[in-house]
């Protein structure tokens, strides 16, 4: 579990 | 990758084509905020630019490519090709009213705090508002040719399906969750609403886009 920025998305 | 996040990103994709098919059929950008064209390739730009620094996939580079390519040269359109048909004078939402709090908003809230991370939230917060000037000069004129509300049906097409994308990562990536864009994407998706009932209501029937008056 945690909060990071998903670098896939657009 | 998932079907959502899929149907979304084809959905972003066809909205920008049904713009440029809009303006160049009509040879008119008639209808279309300059404002929130130009605020998108702010928003393509900041973002993208990890570009430079990070490798996802062909997929990725593609479409990052293709979203600051094609605003860039839909800005052109406007500017310089068909720039007698674009009306000043309807679009005139107040942009810094938007990119104040934005740059506020990222200064406060980002995952690190690097050049990169602050511009790249500044670019969610700022997406989130850059439809506003298109809907205030809808808003203003009361009605809409029915190519450019289908460009906006896309465009609120594509938050939408972000959203089960991101219900659907949570519960196959192990409670993987980005409150930054989750947040931005809420407020984003909430203000296509209005929209979405008008279009749903009458120009999926067969009826102008008009607002009541």
């Amino acid at each position: 579990t945690g909060t990071e920025r998903s670098k896939d998305e657009l | 990758m998932n079907i959502f996040r899929l149907l979304g990103d084809l959905s972003h994709l066809a909205s920008i084509l049904i713009l440029l098919h809009k303006i160049q059929t009509t040879r008119s950008c008639r209808g279309i905020s300059f404002k929130t064209q130009a605020l998108y390739v702010t928003v393509f730009v900041t973002r993208y630019l990890d570009i430079f620094t990070d490798w996802v996939s062909l997929y990725n580079f593609t479409m990052k490519i293709f979203f600051i390519a094609s605003t860039c040269y839909i800005l052109y359109l406007m500017k310089m090709k068909y720039r007698p048909t674009h009306d000043p004078s309807i679009d005139t939402f107040r942009v810094e009213y938007l990119l104040g709090p934005c740059a506020l908003l990222a200064l406060l809230f980002h995952y690190r705090f690097t050049v990169l991370e602050v511009l790249w939230s500044f670019s969610i917060f700022l997406e989130s508002v850059a439809i506003l000037p298109q809907l205030f000069m809808l808003q203003r004129t009361g009605e809409a040719e029915t190519i450019t509300t289908h460009y906006l049906a896309a465009l609120g097409a594509y938050r939408a399906l972000y959203i089960p994308n991101w219900i659907y990562r949570y519960f196959t990536e192990s409670g993987q969750i980005d409150p930054i864009a989750v947040t931005a994407g809420l407020v984003q998706t909430a203000l296509y609403l209005d929209f979405f009932y008008v279009y749903f209501t009458k120009v999926l029937q067969g009826q102008k886009f008009e607002l009541p008056a």
